[in-house]
């Protein structure tokens, strides 16, 4: 996939940057 | 000692009328109130002092797994913005009020630059994405040789940095951004447009009358 060669694709994975997990009970 | 009738909301130190908050941002009043349930809950997990700290930005983030995260501390700080160590509730709004899904692509786009931007110096350097794409390896099952990632590396900086010096600077990030709009999901969170069905318990501990807008 051509997103494996982005950067800030892959970074942007990162569970700490998934606030929407706030939001889960 | 002397007696005070005050209410939960003012012995939050960082309280803030829901009122001003909700004309600072894209949220309404009963939102800005719903947001305050979701804020206690955070702030009360481990002091409960009225204020977020790391480590219950942290729980909440991860569902109570202790765990150091290089991206949940860079959130945190961004957060963070009188830089204290803690998180207010005015903070907590006006910060969410960034990943609303009617804020200005500009805001979400200005936000993520500094996301990336670790050490703030207002661009973002291959040895910052590397730090970051070692982190992120560290936290996943991915396993990627140096020389892998150096290839993805050469690839990012080759699209996003348009002058070729090695970093990335707004406008070459603007532009980046803008022609990979995928990056920016993580800048927008659909629940905030659902927070009144979530947290519905804020109708109980309401301070305005006037609820319905």
């Amino acid at each position: 996939r051509p997103e494996s060669m982005n950067a800030f694709a892959l970074i942007s994975r990162s569970q700490g940057f998934n606030l929407g997990n706030l939001f889960e009970k | 000692m002397g007696c005070f009738a005050s209410t939960a909301k003012r012995q939050h130190p960082g309280y803030e009328d829901p009122v001003r908050l909700a004309s600072q941002t894209a949220f309404s009043v009963s939102e800005v109130e719903a947001l305050f349930e979701l804020f206690k809950n955070i702030s009360g997990s481990v002091i409960d002092d009225g204020l977020i700290n790391k480590e219950e930005f942290q729980l909440a983030l991860f569902k109570n797994q202790r765990k150091e995260n290089l991206f949940a501390n860079r959130i945190f700080d961004l957060f963070d913005v009188k830089k204290r160590g803690v998180i207010d509730f005015g903070d907590f709004v006006r910060a969410l009020n960034v990943f609303h899904p009617n804020i200005p692509m500009e805001e979400k786009n200005d936000f993520s630059f500094k996301l990336y931007d670790m050490d703030g110096t207002g661009f973002i350097e291959r040895k910052e994405v590397k730090q970051m794409l070692i982190a992120l390896l560290g936290e996943s099952e991915m396993r990627l040789s140096d020389e892998i990632i150096e290839t993805i590396l050469d690839k990012t900086f080759s699209d996003a940095d348009a002058n070729q010096d090695g970093k990335i600077d707004r406008a070459e990030w603007e532009s980046f951004v803008t022609r990979n709009p995928s990056l920016m999901k993580i800048m927008t969170l659909p629940y905030l447009k659902d927070i009144t069905t979530t947290f519905p318990s804020f109708v109980f501990n309401s301070e305005v009358d006037d609820l319905v807008t």
